[in-house]
Parts: C-alpha cells; sequence; structure tokens
C-alpha cells in the first residue's frame, strides 16, 4: 500500500 | 525506486545546491526570486510533513530534512543575512504570493485523494509546486541578463521535473495499481512552464553564449 500511494515521492 | 526517480531526486538535490553556493559563496542573491524560494519553503513544510507520522526509507527522510531545511535557509540567507540581503532585487520581485497560494488551496480543498488533512495539504503542495516557479521566471524574463548559476539553477530545477514524468511513465507500466492523476497533470503543468526556458537555454548552449531571454 505503501508503496503504490504515491507518498514515497518527494 | 527507479533509475529514473533516482536521477530527478539527484537533480533536485544539485539545483538546490547551486543554488545555496551561488549565495553562500559569492554572497549574492542577485536574479533570485525570494516569493519563488518562499512558495518553496510552503510546499515543502505543507508536503513533508508526513515526516512526523509516516516512516518510508531513511533515504526519504532525509531527502525532506535537506529540502526543508535548504529551502528555509535560502529565504533566511535573503531576508536576513546582512550582506546577502542588499542584492536582492525587490522592486523586480514583485509577484503576490497570495495569488498564488490562495488558488492553490482553494483548489486542493476541490481536487483531492481522500478529504483528509494530509491529502489536502498533499495535493496543495503539488498545485502549489506547479506554479512556484512563476515568480522566478517572471525575474529572469525582466532581469534578461542571466548570470551562469541563476540559469543553471532554473535548468536544474526543469530537468527534475521532466525526470518526474519518466519516472511516472516507468512506474505505471512497472507497477499495479499506479495512477496519480493529481501528481501527474500538477507535474506537466510545471514542467511546460519551463518549455521556454529550456529553448533558450538550449539556443545559448549552441551558440556558447550568454543566456539571455528575450525582451
Amino acid at each position: 500500500e505503501q508503496e503504490d500511494d504515491g507518498h514515497d515521492e518527494l | 525506486m527507479n533509475i529514473f526517480r533516482l536521477a530527478g531526486d539527484l537533480t533536485h538535490l544539485a539545483s538546490v545546491l547551486v543554488l545555496l553556493l551561488k549565495i553562500h559563496t559569492i554572497k549574492s542573491c542577485a536574479g533570485i526570486s525570494l516569493k519563488t524560494q518562499e512558495l518553496y519553503a510552503i510546499v515543502f513544510a505543507t508536503r513533508y510533513l508526513d515526516l512526523f507520522t509516516t516512516y518510508i526509507s531513511l533515504y526519504n527522510t532525509l531527502m525532506k530534512l535537506i529540502f526543508l531545511g535548504s529551502s528555509f535557509s535560502i529565504v533566511w540567507y535573503i531576508r536576513k543575512h546582512k550582506i546577502v540581503r542588499r542584492s536582492y532585487d525587490k522592486d523586480q520581485d514583485t509577484f503576490r504570493h497570495y495569488f498564488i497560494v490562495l488558488p492553490c488551496f482553494v483548489l486542493a480543498l476541490i481536487i483531492h485523494e481522500k478529504f483528509t488533512v494530509r491529502e489536502v495539504l498533499w495535493a496543495f503542495s503539488l498545485y502549489l509546486e506547479a506554479v512556484a516557479i512563476l515568480p522566478q521566471l517572471v525575474l529572469l524574463q525582466r532581469t534578461r541578463n542571466i548570470d551562469n548559476l541563476t540559469g543553471q539553477y532554473v535548468f536544474l530545477l526543469g530537468a527534475y521535473r521532466a525526470l518526474y514524468i519518466l519516472n511516472w511513465i516507468y512506474r505505471y507500466f512497472t507497477e499495479p495499481h499506479f495512477v496519480h492523476w493529481i501528481t501527474w497533470i500538477s507535474g506537466l503543468v510545471q514542467t511546460l512552464l519551463y518549455a521556454d526556458f529550456f529553448y533558450y537555454y538550449f539556443q545559448s548552449m549552441k551558440n556558447n553564449g550568454k543566456l539571455q531571454l528575450p525582451a
């Protein structure tokens, strides 16, 4: 979930 | 993390370092828009609020801290540093913050992935980042003669955005369910704003000359 919720981007 | 994303982040980092280097060593912020820098400080402050709530990776945390720290220190330099602040051209840097900040906030209230504080602020930061370069571009247009470091700073920022688009295309094809319209559209708008600048930047490289924007 965390990988593709986009919040891993800066 | 794919190569485009990493290259994008590193280019972003390089842009900030170029700017800090210029300000710190030459003790001048000539040609730099304080308005744009303040908008970036707001962008990072709102987007990276999750620093305290979600842990993604050491890389992610470190980069967030660097971008937060650098954007606020650049603003501090231009506003408070006793030598640097003298080179700030206040009369040319006339863009009004609220013309940009307010519409972005309203848009974030209307269009977001989820109606939570985190998601609304996240959307707000994306919209704001998309247009935060505008005061800087207006300033470049006004001053026309652009020193190398300022030109490189803007070029690196634009390159960072372009690399992020490649990163999204890559992720779309390699990761299931990776669809983020808000991020993509605002990122695309942001990159398009650099198109004009890129054109003149490459022209000047080809002619080995100084970067000059047309009046």
